[in-house]
């Protein structure tokens, strides 16, 4: 078998130990999954294939698949597209379970027509697709050629209407790339089935909607994507999860975003430090604060490490009673957990009315040693 | 890299190199904190398991790995649930090392950009990597010197691909010094006023590189990542549960 690890008799168990005197093929047909080629007239396919790849997914990041794609939109050979299939993804026949190769003369066609584009830019031909490994035509093995009726696109292309193929990207990019410009014709959202963001003119793909990454201006599309109770909160991917449970450490939300943003130094305050609690605002009682709690801190903020930490007094007459959190006896004890499950709120104030104030500086980094650049001095 | 020149021994003590199985080197890789690491994502196309991969660090030439390298296998990838293969947009990951590394002279992490912190066009940065030099694939790291080249000015070299913000652009005009195959993942960094070094671009993609199609080269944009990165940090860190 190809792999090392193979079945032993094309169907066994995997993984089996590999027999050396067994150099039987493990040929069997697969789906064709490679988007690349699923308008072709088979739908069957076995690996390796023409060009060397083992598999279907090796074959969809090779160069050649980003090659042949790029190549057609110079129209240098009308089926160059249906010749590259042939060889990134060769029909299987599901009675013999074997490879159906391209004829040598769609080869040679494809070749005389497109190897000269090639080399205006420096490129080879892939070595791989030499012709002559190809039966001839009309002669006793069978071949492929190209029905009537084969698409020269792929379906990663966008067909102008002159029949020229260029790239899906290029469709309403604000570039003219096909001859007769209908790339950017109709360039509405909901003519390409996309969906409009509101207030602007940006289109997007529906499956982008409410997925927790903001793709529209106004950020409209992850706007009302849940209905929350209203002792509930909503996750980054709009699950609802009890306020009672968010900042306290443990992950809720399936995408952890109940933990995120827990801790902050506000800024405006010098620094204070302010944790979110259940969805409020707390300050953090310095009176049993220490320089553990402080290097968590900036670690955690990934702001490095503690500069300088004080306990400012809480300012008088702030409106609404202020709320404290205070430093959990067991603190240590709940190693690799966030600070805010170190914390605990308490019945009573802080006593010392104290909140902790912290200045984080960033870790060295980026510096270079500079061993070895003037190791041996020798007078010249 | 092409057009670049072998690099002193600690030079640029963050460049890791991602390793698989009997391939060996596949890819680069930038160290950013004791346990973390940045490379690209399709690096790991078809390979997406961590016990396939090692980290090696402090590394020069990749066939004498020398006293000062110090090697990591990999405890968690992390790819940007965005990563699109098409068009090679949201090319970024986290790698998450499975035990700290020792600081030394030649394994230190590389400083991460803060928020919106850009580097001009026309400033002078450096790429390195053990990657094709257009006729054959080095041992010694390599180090070039390319200029940041703005958005526009970039998209009008790439017609067939479209440049996001999530990209950054870096060269010339005659591709004279370029990454190139094998670099993917390693590090684009600017030197500040006070001798740090800050990582804005992840070697991504371009042209082929050893053709004559000419035009710079493309890197995952650090800096627009930056908040995800830390909070993949944080979450992995602190969020254990």
């Amino acid at each position: 078998c190809i792999s090392t690890s193979c079945s032993s008799s094309c169907g066994g168990g995997a993984n089996a130990v590999c027999d050396p005197r067994n150099n039987s093929s493990c040929t069997r047909c697969e789906p064709i999954s490679l988007e690349l080629c699923m308008n072709l007239p088979y739908n069957l396919t076995s690996f390796p294939n023409h060009l060397g790849h083992l598999s279907q997914r090796e074959s969809s990041v090779s160069w050649e698949a980003s090659l042949f794609p790029a190549l057609v939109q110079t129209g240098c050979y009308q089926y160059l597209m249906f010749y590259a299939c042939t060889l990134l993804v060769p029909k299987c026949d599901p009675l013999t379970l074997q490879r159906v190769p391209p004829c040598r003369s769609l080869c040679r066609n494809a070749k005389e027509k497109c190897e000269s584009v090639l080399g205006i830019v420096g490129l080879q031909w892939p070595e791989d697709s030499d012709c002559s490994q190809f039966p001839e035509d009309g002669g006793n093995s069978t071949c492929l050629l190209p029905e009537d009726g084969v698409d020269e696109c792929s379906p990663s292309h966008f067909k102008c209407r002159s029949g020229r193929c260029v790239l899906a990207t290029k469709r309403c990019d604000g570039h003219v790339d096909c001859d007769d410009h209908s790339d950017e014709e109709h360039c509405g959202c909901s003519e390409r089935a996309l969906w409009e963001c509101p207030g602007s003119k940006v289109c997007i793909q529906s499956s982008m909607i409410c997925d927790g990454f903001p793709d529209c201006p106004l950020l409209v599309d992850e706007a009302n994507c849940s209905t929350c109770r209203d002792n509930e909160l909503p996750c980054n991917n709009h699950q609802c999860v009890h306020r009672t449970l968010w900042c306290d450490g443990k992950k809720h939300c399936s995408d952890s975003s109940d933990e995120w943003d827990c801790v902050s130094l506000s800024d405006r305050a010098g620094s204070v430090l302010t944790v979110f609690r259940t969805a409020a605002e707390y300050q953090v009682c310095g009176d049993e604060w220490n320089h553990e709690l402080s290097q968590l801190t900036c670690n955690q903020l990934g702001l490095g490490v503690p500069a300088s930490v004080s306990m400012v007094p809480d300012q008088p007459g702030v409106p609404g009673r202020r709320r404290w959190l205070h430093v959990h006896p067991e603190w240590n004890l709940r190693n690799a957990t966030a600070l805010q499950a170190r914390l605990e709120k308490r019945s009573h104030a802080c006593h010392s009315r104290r909140r902790v104030s912290l200045l984080c500086t960033r870790e060295d980094c980026g510096l270079r040693s500079t061993v070895g650049m003037y190791r041996h001095r020798k007078k010249r | 890299i092409l057009g670049g020149r072998v690099s002193r021994q600690g030079a640029w003590p963050w460049q890791c190199s991602l390793q698989s199985g009997q391939s060996g080197h596949v890819c680069g890789c930038v160290l950013i904190g004791r346990k973390w690491a940045l490379t690209v994502a399709h690096c790991f196309e078809g390979r997406e398991s961590a016990d396939l991969w090692k980290v090696v660090l402090g590394l020069n030439n990749l066939d004498h790995p020398g006293l000062h390298s110090q090697t990591r296998g990999v405890r968690s990838i992390l790819v940007h649930p965005r990563y699109n293969r098409a068009v090679v947009d949201y090319d970024i990951s986290v790698v998450q090392l499975d035990a700290e590394i020792d600081e030394t002279p030649f394994v230190r992490p590389v400083c991460l950009p803060g928020a919106g912190q850009l580097p001009s066009p026309d400033t002078y940065c450096y790429i390195t990597g053990w990657g094709h030099m257009g006729n054959r694939m080095p041992f010694k790291l390599q180090e070039g010197e390319v200029r940041i080249i703005s958005f526009s000015q970039c998209q009008s070299y790439f017609d067939m691909k479209t440049i996001t913000p999530r990209m950054l652009c870096a060269g010339y005009d005659a591709g004279t010094v370029d990454s190139c195959m094998g670099d993917s993942g390693g590090p684009l960094v600017c030197e500040d006023a006070s001798g740090r070094w800050t990582l804005f671009g992840l070697t991504s993609w371009g042209s082929v590189c050893f053709s004559k199609v000419l035009g710079p080269g493309v890197y995952s944009n650090v800096t627009h990542f930056t908040p995800w990165i830390r909070r993949q940090i944080y979450v992995h860190t602190y969020l254990t549960n």
